[in-house]
Parts: C-alpha cells; structure tokens; sequence
C-alpha cells in the first residue's frame, strides 16, 4: 500500500455537493462511490443523480426491517446499491438534478447513465479499507457526525466519541500518513473523507479523520460497488 | 415582592450568556445570511448559539488536533443537526450483511 493515496488526484471524485436540509447523506455517499467506481471502469467521471434515490429508492435492509430508504427521513447505501440493481441504473446529475427534498419519482430507465453490477461490504480491519480504497475506489462509509457539527479544519482526532452512534454518511476518497496529533505524539495517518454540506464547511468540504483506531465507527460501515455498462 | 411590579418577559429574555455573544451571534447571522422571522426565534437561536459556543469549546479540548469553532449549523441544537443534516440509519453495516459476501482479506504487508 502506497504511504498516502488520494482518488481526487487521479480524478476520480467529483465536486462537492451540497445536500441542504435534508437527511440524505445516505444518497451522496451511494452516488459518490459508484462515480469512482464508474471512473475507474470507463475512465470518465460523471456526476450522478441522488435525487433519484431521494425519490424512487425506498429499499429495505436485509435484517433490519425497518431500516428503509426514505428520501430526506434517511437511508442506508447497501439498500441504495440493491435498489439500483433491481431498478436498472443511475441517472445522471444533469438529467435528473438535486431538489433537497422528497418528490415524486421520474427514473427513466432509457436515461440510465451508470449501471451497478455488485457490492460488498468491508471487513473492519482499517488496513483492510485501504487497500479495497486502493484497489476498488472511493468507499462508502458511515460515521458517528457529533464532531463534525463544530468542525473547522485539521485532522479531527477525538479522544472519545462513540463507535456506536454511526448517524452519517460519506466517502472515503484518501488517506495521508502525516497529520499532526499533539495527544497522540506525533505524526499520525488520517483518512480523506468527502462530505455533502458544501465547499465552505471543513477542509473545503472534506474531512480529515484519524486513521487506524476505528475513530466514531468509521470502520463499521464501508461498502465498495462494482459499476456495469449501461 | 413589590406588587407593583411584574414580570413581563419570558424566561428566554433572561438568557444569560457570556458577555460577547450576542456580538459573536450578529457576525454568525451576517456572515452565514441567517434570518429568525420573530423576536422569540431570535433568542432562541440565540441560546441555542451560546450552547454550541460551549460545545465547540469541548470539542476543542476532547479533539486538540482538529479546530473547532462556530460554523454554519452553529444556532442548531445537536438534534436539529442530526435530524436536517445527517440521515444514515441503523443496520447496513458488516454483521448485518446478507446481501452480498463480505470483501475477502488483502494481502497489505508492507
């Protein structure tokens, strides 16, 4: 595995976006992951649509009943994978644009821009994460945001903040191996994480997590997606 | 005790807040384009502000390396954020997975 690594580099991340006052982190985190891996397949970078899984995805988990997808009121990004299997495609962006708010779904199969083939889900080991980072793409991921209220910039590093209370979703683009953690004496690896509230929060809408203590349950929830031809 | 005289405001125009922060709450409002449609939403969002000050003090000492401080969602209590800003549900993590077979392990020695 490479010290760091950072997919915006390589061109495959796109701008980012902004969810407003609506639940969905969820969707963001789902598109973001298939236009990675959509890059990385085609080479071409296309900004896909959440307001279609905003609208039409209202899938439930495999276990847990009552976890569904619902627009604004949340989701979860493995359902959003499996509903995409199931519907047939994403839209793109431009095609079916972002309202911030639930309405009424107009997929349109012949307007598919990006198919998914397959998902799976990550192993908590944090070196794990890397190298499927490395290897498949940006990783949807879900954390615990508590911090992320108040957060303005650096490598957030918390000396608790609970592994449990994972309440967010979104994407895993890169790691770095030197930011610097007084409390932890020295130079410590973070991860890259993009976040859908815009450009003006955090690091220029990124966040910068500690790397390797499983930091607000960042390695509960991560999930890689394979994408198909459309 | 005076019979005379009586209480004519609510307790949110009581709020007691540090001294400074209803300047630091004017700059936030000006800065990030909010508008509180009434008076009462004003010092509530006000109280709300003074908190989240405090919170991100804590934050500050419990997360050293980061910088935390007044943001965009600064008037919002933390259930108000989660609730218009976040939005993953429970479940959908690796032990619940059925879908899909987890990632085989990768060889990541050196």
């Amino acid at each position: 595995l490479p010290e760091s690594f950072d997919w915006r580099e390589k061109g495959a991340v796109t701008y980012v976006k902004m969810q407003g006052t609506c639940g969905s982190c969820w969707a963001f985190s789902t598109t973001g992951a298939i236009e990675g891996a959509n890059f990385i397949r085609t080479g071409k970078l296309l900004s896909l649509s959440e307001q279609q899984l905003v609208d039409c995805d209202n899938m439930c988990d495999v276990k847990e009943k009552d976890s569904c997808d619902s627009g604004c009121e949340g989701g979860l990004m493995t359902n959003a994978y499996n509903y995409l299997m199931r519907a047939g495609g994403l839209e793109e962006e431009k095609a079916y644009p972002y309202t911030s708010k639930k309405g009424e779904c107009k997929f349109k199969e012949d307007k598919v821009a990006v198919k998914v083939a397959n998902f799976t889900t990550i192993p908590l080991d944090e070196n794990q994460i890397a190298a499927n980072l490395v290897h498949n793409g940006p990783l949807a991921v879900g954390l615990n945001a508590v911090f992320m209220q108040t957060y303005i910039g650096g490598v957030s590093c918390p000396l608790i903040c609970s592994k449990r209370a994972v309440n967010h979703g979104v994407l895993l683009v890169g790691y770095g191996s030197k930011g610097f953690s007084i409390l932890r004496l020295g130079y410590r690896p973070y991860w890259i994480i993009k976040n859908s509230w815009g450009e003006k929060w955090g690091e220029n809408g990124y966040y910068h997590l500690c790397r390797g203590h499983g930091m607000c349950g960042m390695n509960t929830m991560v999930s890689a997606v394979a994408t198909a031809t459309s | 005790d005076d019979l005379k005289i009586h209480q004519v405001t609510d307790h949110g125009g009581n709020l007691k807040l540090p001294l400074g922060t209803e300047q630091q709450f004017k700059s936030f409002i000006q800065k990030y384009g909010k508008e509180y449609s009434t008076r009462e939403e004003y010092v509530h969002r006000l109280g709300v502000f003074g908190k989240n000050l405090v919170r991100a003090a804590e934050h500050q000492v419990l997360d050293p390396t980061a910088v935390h401080g007044v943001t965009s969602f600064s008037d919002l209590t933390e259930e108000e954020f989660e609730g218009m800003f976040t939005g993953l549900k429970s479940g959908g993590g690796v032990a619940s997975n059925e879908v899909s077979e987890t990632a085989p392990y990768l060889d990541v020695k050196e």
